[in-house]
């Protein structure tokens, strides 16, 4: 009789079904028809099949978009889950394209998936890397931006595993905020 | 509890054969 090592066979279960969504800027449609869903794991295995699969944000074109959301959240502000929430934002210089943009985008995949903020981890809808040429960006999304405590958690964390300087600030903006803005900066509700 | 991975164990399966 052979005893087989279940290590072996069996993948490893996420917390959380993710989907991860690709946005193309197409200004002959409208957003939401450039918004496709690629699509859905939730074990380490099929995450890495996934990753391994597609493009690094590096060398998408100006104006796409990839968001990892849990499965059920849709990456907008309009979502029952994101309405009242907001974002961690890292805004990147034109350098840092080379430099950190596909780094730092893993790492927040990799603290989505893993868990990484703990409790406050039930706080995270999702994350989105943006293509621009005037500068990239990434965010981390959550549901409630007046819960203080769970907000500035999951920032700290955050900063921390991108290993950002402790010198350097990232800020919370309000999808609220962001939605109603008339210039182009939004204020930071929170900043770590 | 929570399924929470930390990095290295994550990263140790991005290599990985694939599960049949």
């Amino acid at each position: 009789q052979e005893i087989v090592n279940p290590e072996a066979y069996i993948k490893h279960p996420l917390q959380n079904r993710w989907s991860l969504w690709f946005f193309k800027n197409d200004k002959s449609k409208t957003w939401q028809a450039n918004l496709r869903l690629i699509s859905k794991f939730d074990t380490v295995e099929d995450f890495w099949a996934l990753y391994n699969h597609i493009q690094l944000s590096s060398n998408l074109l100006s104006g796409c978009d990839y968001s990892l959301f849990k499965d059920g959240i849709e990456p907008m502000w309009e979502d029952e889950r994101n309405k009242r929430g907001g974002r961690w934002l890292i805004t990147l210089n034109k350098q840092q394209r080379r430099q950190d943009l596909d780094r730092f985008w893993l790492e927040t995949l990799l603290c989505l998936v893993g868990e990484a903020f703990g409790d406050c981890s039930d706080q995270v809808c999702g994350a989105v890397v943006n293509i621009r040429t005037k500068g990239d960006k990434i965010a981390v999304w959550t549901s409630d931006y007046e819960s203080r405590d769970a907000v500035t958690h999951i920032g700290s964390v955050y900063k921390q595993r991108l290993g950002l300087p402790l010198k350097m600030t990232i800020g919370y903006q309000s999808h609220a905020d962001t939605s109603t803005k008339s210039g182009s900066t939004t204020k930071n509700r929170f900043v770590v | 509890g929570k399924r929470q991975y930390n990095r290295d164990f994550l990263l140790g399966f991005q290599f990985m054969p694939a599960c049949v």
